[in-house]
């Protein structure tokens, strides 16, 4: 564990948090991509199946956990709880056009060829893509709440943190994955122009609205 | 690099 990589994942549960109290204060989704919120819970149950073979650390444990519950119980937020809040109008992303795709490429690029460790690698691309229902969602619309910008931003720099992560770990561990290097960078560059309104924008106190 | 199929990040 290095300081990139805490800071990744705190960036992460911080998202998850902001997400989960925009949600349950404000009695409703609108804004959020339920689509995205599918894709994450797919993403982490593919991912963590690990928990029932493979022990590392508690810490390990305990965050696999809190990250697959609190994706299903932002998915049961939006599809039923606040359901009627739920901009399906705007959420027109296929995910059928991210889910076939990365599985295609899980099943050909893997490191070993089991079904844990395809699955993985399936949740690690369909991660990288995870977002991009909720960007078009924010396109469409052509604006985000605060909150939801603070939100994107958290969870785009968590990806970020973790390549640095990854830098470190070349040169300290003589660990990488190229399968989890190359999909991080996919990840991070999607959230670059998010990041730039962010910066110019958000953080100066105005509201992310794209350009006409 | 061990192609190590334990994956200890999240």
């Amino acid at each position: 564990m290095n300081i990139f990589r805490l800071l990744g994942d705190l960036s992460h549960l911080v998202a998850i948090i902001i997400l989960l109290l925009k949600i349950w204060k404000t009695r409703s989704c609108a804004g959020i991509s339920g689509k995205s919120q599918i894709l994450f819970a797919i993403v982490y149950t593919t991912r963590y199946l690990d928990l029932l073979t493979t022990y590392v650390s508690a810490y390990n444990t305990f965050m696999k956990i809190i990250f697959i519950a609190t994706s299903y119980v932002t998915v049961f937020l939006m599809y039923v709880k606040f359901k009627a809040t739920y901009d399906h109008n705007h959420d027109t992303f296929r995910i059928e056009f991210l889910i076939l795709p990365t599985s295609v490429l899980a099943l050909l690029i893997n490191n070993e060829f089991t079904i844990v460790e395809v699955l993985w690698t399936f949740s690690i691309y369909l991660e990288s893509v995870a977002i991009l229902p909720q960007l078009f969602l924010v396109s469409k619309t052509g604006e985000a709440e605060s909150i939801t910008s603070h939100y994107l931003f958290a969870l785009g720099s968590y990806r970020g943190l973790y390549l640095l992560n990854w830098v470190y770990r070349y040169y300290a561990e003589d660990h990488y994955d190229l399968i989890a290097i190359v999909a991080g960078l996919v990840q991070t560059i999607l959230y670059c122009d998010f990041f730039y309104l962010y910066i110019t924008k958000v953080l100066k106190g105005k509201k992310l609205q794209l350009p006409a | 690099q061990t192609l190590e199929t334990t994956h200890d990040e999240l």
